[in-house]
């Protein structure tokens, strides 16, 4: 059983990129600090803002279930290896 | 590639389009070894005008004309001490797979000698973009998406990634479907891996609708492994040997003769060749025989010259090891071990492995996974089928050609449905290079439905294994008419599939709506082959709505013609599509009744028009 309090990585799947001159990246660090206890730049992996919009996080569960019910967030959902084929 | 694409029709007269030199393949995957002349920019002209991408600064990689971007993406944990942290290759894979989607022609390549010719790409004069996804601990979800960020954004034309998870997940929920979803929304098809957990029912992965997905199957050669035994006989094995052995006698030892007592194992074991179950001392130097595949360490431990096993396993793709090796069947293990049993001084040779024609080419192998699409029942997944077996190409000189091996190469041969998923997207590429403002669905419905037809005879899983049939990508640049698809209509599909309005809005990134006037059916969604499920032994019907544009003569009438199996009712209205212009879309209705027993029935709708068969497979089964 995984502890609760450990972080893992996370993908914050949010969809299309907005529209508008918005700077994707802070709406993400922006979202990180109202759920994360210290500095939300250092749980940010990856931002996603080019071609859609997200983020991948190290949350921990309880993080991560704050950020499932946040407004725009499509899923969130654990980091997963995948393999070669 | 020394036999895959002249298998599919390409040699020197084929056409090719003078825009291929703009075509950019996103390769995700291991990386590229960019010293392999798979990959020379000799005559290649300057970079597309379209290229916004990148070739990330690292100490050992530097791109040219062919390979014109090239990014890494790590996370902690996914690398270990013999990654390189940095585009290039240092596991193999990712130069395979690249080479063989858009490699040029290297003449007289080979694996020591074996399966030699010349290698190539589908589209050789097309740029390349690689995207290091995947490291010695796998391919982190939040690096693939990384990387789809990047190749959507860089102009890539097409994405190939033959990669995934071993189970299923949500569309939503997963990041190769979210990545070629966004790839789709920017006319950029993903060509996926189907996996390679078949053949069990239902194993199929990257099943995304916007997506390709492609299982594996063989090409008309095969490798043989021969054993020679000191009486004369010559017995046929199923291995990849590269060595030569120059048919000298050995000798031949039983492996339940050499138990390694000292570890207390005894005959009944050390028959198998378990790893510390042989007698170092007594195989020294001598070929073994062993009754029952458990790979090599064992042998190789115990310092034995060279083994031959019996394998009772699939004998239709093939693996190469460090010591002289071949495997047999039970039928001639037999054999073997009454020769062992009934000769005082038993004598065995094993020769380098020779090629013969595989005259039952194409099949899908048998580690391809099959279908059921396990996320939507009722679309036909995997979508085609492609060489995936014996496959050589170009390799990573960082890594060997085996594990336990010392020997590297600049070519190697391997199958995985990862080989397959190139040659789709190499001859996707070449199609867009004919085509270059065709969308990803007509791209993929150009593929599918001039697919060469393949049979269950071969493969009991029929469609739910090869999909539409084996890639023709010559024929696909002509299909006469495609099953196109955009954005809008995937939408209307997922407010089918019951996905929130709210999700479909932001994934949409429109004020989109789902509304019982909206809402698309699995069944309508404008797909290139028709797939119903039930319950067994339950009588169904289903009705499919189709749009299709004619990209063939301007003027030109398509008959619907119908192939049904006892136990299948197929309707077509109207049974005539009449068209008067390029481009022009005509509909159509197709009612499929089906009465399921507890497996599936399959049958066909071609539209002809004299010249082009625009094939669809029509697919229902028990569920």
């Amino acid at each position: 059983a995984s502890d609760t309090n450990e972080r893992q990585v996370y993908i914050v799947y949010m969809g299309d990129l907005p529209k508008g001159d918005v700077s994707v990246s802070n709406i993400h660090i922006g979202m990180l600090e109202e759920i994360v206890s210290g500095v939300a730049s250092d749980v940010l992996l990856y931002s996603y803002r080019r071609s859609f919009n997200g983020f991948a996080a190290k949350l921990t569960e309880d993080e991560a279930n704050k950020l499932k019910g946040k407004e725009g967030v499509v899923s969130v959902f654990p980091s997963q290896k995948k393999q070669l084929h | 590639t020394s036999r895959t694409w002249e298998f599919m029709g390409f040699n020197k007269k084929m056409k090719t389009s003078i825009i291929e030199s703009d075509i950019i393949i996103g390769m995700l995957d291991t990386g590229v070894w960019p010293e392999s002349e798979s990959f020379n920019d000799t005559g290649f002209g300057p970079i597309p005008k379209k290229w916004k991408g990148t070739c990330q600064k690292s100490a050992n990689f530097t791109c040219n004309n062919k390979i014109i971007g090239a990014r890494y993406y790590l996370t902690d944990g996914d690398n270990g001490p013999e990654d390189f942290i940095s585009p290039r290759d240092a596991e193999g894979h990712g130069t395979h797979t690249t080479s063989t989607a858009a490699g040029g022609l290297v003449s007289q390549a080979s694996l020591f000698g074996i399966a030699k010719g010349t290698v190539r790409g589908g589209v050789p004069s097309s740029r390349i973009a690689v995207y290091k996804i995947c490291w010695s601990y796998g391919c982190s979800d939040e690096g693939i998406l990384a990387a789809f960020d990047d190749a959507i954004a860089d102009g890539v034309d097409i994405i190939s990634l033959s990669v995934g998870s071993f189970i299923p997940f949500d569309y939503f929920e997963d990041s190769i479907a979210i990545g070629a979803f966004h790839a789709m929304k920017k006319g950029i098809l993903t060509s996926n891996s189907a996996g390679n957990s078949g053949p069990t029912p239902g194993s199929v992965v990257n099943v995304s609708p916007w997506s390709l997905t492609v299982a594996a199957s063989t090409i008309d050669r095969k490798f043989v492994t021969k054993v020679k035994l000191g009486n004369g006989q010559i017995y046929e094995g199923a291995t990849i040997n590269t060595f030569d052995l120059k048919g000298k006698m050995y000798p031949f030892i039983y492996g339940g003769d050499a138990p390694n007592l000292t570890l207390g194992v005894a005959s009944e074991f050390s028959r198998y060749c378990f790893p510390g179950a042989l007698n170092a001392t007594l195989v020294k130097g001598k070929i073994v025989f062993c009754e029952y595949f458990t790979d090599y360490e064992g042998v190789l431990e115990a310092g034995a010259l060279g083994a031959v096993f019996q394998d009772t396993g699939n004998k239709d793709f093939q693996f190469s090891y460090p010591l002289p090796f071949s495997t047999l069947n039970v039928n001639d293990g037999r054999m073997i071990i009454n020769y062992l049993n009934t000769t005082e001084n038993p004598t065995a040779t094993i020769f380098k492995t020779s090629q013969d024609n595989n005259q039952f080419a194409p099949f899908v192998v048998s580690f391809s996974s099959r279908g059921p699409n396990p996320i939507t029942t009722d679309i036909l997944k995997p979508d085609l089928t492609a060489p995936g077996v014996d496959i050589l190409a170009a390799w990573s000189e960082a890594s060997t050609v085996t594990e336990d091996d010392t020997r590297r190469t600049r070519y190697n041969i391997i199958s995985g449905t990862s080989m397959s998923c190139p040659h789709a997207t190499g001859a996707a590429a070449y199609v867009k290079s004919f085509h270059p403002t065709w969308s990803p669905a007509a791209i993929r419905s150009a593929l599918m439905t001039t697919a060469i037809p393949m049979t269950s005879n071969n493969n009991i899983e029929g469609e739910h294994a090869y999909g539409a049939g084996h890639i023709n990508p010559l024929q696909a640049t002509d299909p006469g008419l495609v099953y196109d698809a955009g954005e809008i209509d995937y939408v209307k599909f997922l407010c089918g599939q019951g996905y929130t309005i709210a999700n479909i809005q932001l994934i949409s990134g429109n004020s989109s709506s789902c509304s019982e006037e909206t809402d698309g059916t699995v069944w309508d969604l404008n797909y290139p082959s028709f797939a119903l499920s039930s319950t067994p032994g339950k009588s169904i019907t289903r009705v499919f709505h189709r749009t299709v544009t004619n990209v063939g003569s301007a003027v030109s009438n398509y008959r619907a013609v119908v192939n049904a199996p006892p136990g299948l009712i197929i309707q077509v209205q109207p049974s005539v599509l009449s068209f008067e212009y390029v481009g022009q879309q005509q509909s159509f209705v197709v009612t499929v009744g089906a009465e399921l027993g507890n497996s599936m029935i399959s049958g066909s709708l071609i539209w002809d028009d004299g010249v082009h068969q625009v094939k669809s497979p029509i697919v229902a089964y028990a569920s």
